[in-house]
């Protein structure tokens, strides 16, 4: 569908993307985990985008089995929710990860 | 008015109260932990409660001056939220809070 086609571009054409709602904190959490790294990210907020933010949570949900908040892409990569980023942190291969993505 | 009554004789008749969401992880994290410690927890799903919970939490504001979720009573007293609760946790200060008003 054109959601899937524009989820695919923009998870490629950024090195990191969280699909976020903006008074959630665990996404919260998660993007600024990603400040104090210094990774360029790319946020969009799921609540600030009315009918489409719905919409694009279902094709979030077809794409990675994922219907919640954060959701994380990495390099393209599907990552998860925050847990499974802060996880990934505290065994030290997110900053690889990042650089891989030419985050930072 | 009547919620404003009805919210402090919760919080009076319940050693521990949570005015929580079921969706949120910031609730469920503070639900476990008073599971964890073996707390007599009474749980409000604020999001259960059709346009009843929107009301709640707005008489929680004007209660507490917090309109955010978990919002967290003991022994009468508010906490605050799941940071709070968890500071109090790492602090040693969370089960004598508990055992005085007789959760535990
Ligand atoms: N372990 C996941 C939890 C994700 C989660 O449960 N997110 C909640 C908000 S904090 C959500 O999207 N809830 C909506 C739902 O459950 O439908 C993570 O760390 O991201
Ligand atoms: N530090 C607070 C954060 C509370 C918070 O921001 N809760 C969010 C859900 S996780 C909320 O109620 N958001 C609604 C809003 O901001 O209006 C805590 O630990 O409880
Ligand atoms: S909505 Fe509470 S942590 Fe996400």
């Amino acid at each position: 569908s054109g959601l899937e086609d524009t989820v695919k571009k923009t998870i490629v054409d950024n090195p990191v993307v969280v699909y976020s709602k903006t008074w959630c904190s665990y996404s919260s959490e998660v993007k600024s985990l990603f400040k104090r790294l210094g990774a360029e990210t790319l946020v969009i907020e799921l609540d600030q985008l009315g009918s489409q933010g719905a919409q694009l949570q279902k094709t979030l949900e077809s794409l990675t089995g994922q219907h919640t908040v954060p959701n994380v892409f990495i390099g393209g990569k599907h990552i998860g929710g925050c847990t499974d980023t802060v996880k990934l942190y505290q065994k030290g291969e997110l900053e690889s990860l990042l650089s891989q993505a030419g985050a930072t």
